[in-house]
């Protein structure tokens, strides 16, 4: 109705005002927990030289993401949504008023954790990250289909669980995916254990040079 | 507005259908994969002699859950809402149709995973019980207050997982429920290897004493 499409409006300043300054931004969704933040944690750590990040954290209280981005030194916004399960372009809008945007090259974006709003509402960026974490289940891509639809890259993530949880496949998990209809790049990786976040920074250079 | 309203109507019809049968009725909530299907598999493998449960199950998608849940020789009726991030009243009253209410002592709602709307919406449930899985992390009370301050029990699932995941604490994750000024019981289970299952029961128990 009229609230999503004036939220596709700001949407489209929004993403209008980040390729003026030819910056990639990626929207990491999730269920609460699936190591959102962690990712960041480990991308930071292994950041190539010269890329210069920043992140916008959505919440509904606290600042504690955005104080883990910032204790490595890297600018960090919280927005606390108080109620609302997810973040729209309003709310990101003014967040990048508060952002330097001829210092950035890739803006994060990490949603509210919720498998099923965050999917539904642009925000103005460019790629839709959605990590699914192996102690959560291989179904989650067939249950909640609304998020797995709209993923550019879903990732797997605290792979170094793996070996306690034979339950999970994460071939299974991908050929939920698949069954969507939707060929989205699949990357497994572990925040704590380092496997696969070169992949990760792999896939964010490709990304950016076909949007910049 | 009006929708709540309304929600709460329906709500107070289906839970004086429920006190007329005498059956006790408890609502899980967690976020996706949380463990709710799995607490009710060991829920059935260790269910009391004479103990007649029911489940409505309710996902965006699948029969997944409920077809786990008959697996184990007990009635379960899926709720698909498409798109909708969680039950309401008007769904479960459906859901009730389906059921014969002369044949249950407890009802089991297991909601969409989803830490944040599911609080919002009576269903003409008595309690409200919140799942938080160790591998999500010990900071969710604080981070989705919406969720813990509803909690009438709040369950930390996978506790077998605990030696893996040395940076979740559950006294903080009490701790942060506490501070929501709420005195909710806290139980440790693990759905896997059995332990807290027990105390589970007998929470039920008192439960079914309390209402009926
Ligand atoms: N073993 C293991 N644990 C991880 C990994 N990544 C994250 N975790 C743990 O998972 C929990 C949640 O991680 P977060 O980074 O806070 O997850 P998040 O998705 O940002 O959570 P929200 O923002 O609250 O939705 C924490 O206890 C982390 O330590 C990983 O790669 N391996
Ligand atoms: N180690 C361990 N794994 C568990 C336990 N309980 C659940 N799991 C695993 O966690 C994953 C999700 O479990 P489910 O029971 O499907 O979780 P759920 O909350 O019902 O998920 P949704 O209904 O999709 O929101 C599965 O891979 C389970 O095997 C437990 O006690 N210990
Ligand atoms: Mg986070
Ligand atoms: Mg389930
Ligand atoms: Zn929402
Ligand atoms: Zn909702």
């Amino acid at each position: 109705g009229e609230l999503l499409a004036a939220n596709r409006r700001q949407a489209e300043a929004n993403r209008a005002r980040l390729d003026a300054h030819g910056i990639l931004t990626i929207n990491l969704m999730s269920s609460p927990g699936s190591g959102k933040t962690a990712l960041l944690e480990a991308t930071i750590r292994t950041l190539p030289a010269g890329l210069r990040i920043a992140v916008i954290e959505g919440d509904l209280e606290t600042e504690n993401d955005a104080e883990r981005i910032r204790a490595l030194g890297v600018t960090a916004h919280q927005i606390t949504t108080g109620t609302a399960c997810h973040l729209d372009a309003h709310l990101v809008a003014l967040g990048l008023d508060q952002l330097d945007l001829d210092a950035i090259d890739i803006l994060f974006i990490e949603n509210v954790g919720n498998l099923v709003c965050p999917a539904s509402f642009d925000l103005g960026h460019h790629r839709n990250v959605t990590l699914l974490s192996v102690t959560e289940g291989d179904d989650k891509p067939a249950k909640y289909p609304v998020m797995f639809r709209a993923a550019d890259l879903m990732l797997i993530t605290k792979s170094d669980l793996l070996p306690h949880l034979p339950e999970f496949s994460p071939t299974r998990a991908e050929t939920h995916l698949r069954r969507l209809a939707r060929d989205a790049e699949v990357i497994t990786v572990s925040a704590k254990g380092g496997d696969g976040i070169p992949l990760w920074h792999e896939w964010l250079a490709r990304e950016r040079r076909h949007y910049h």
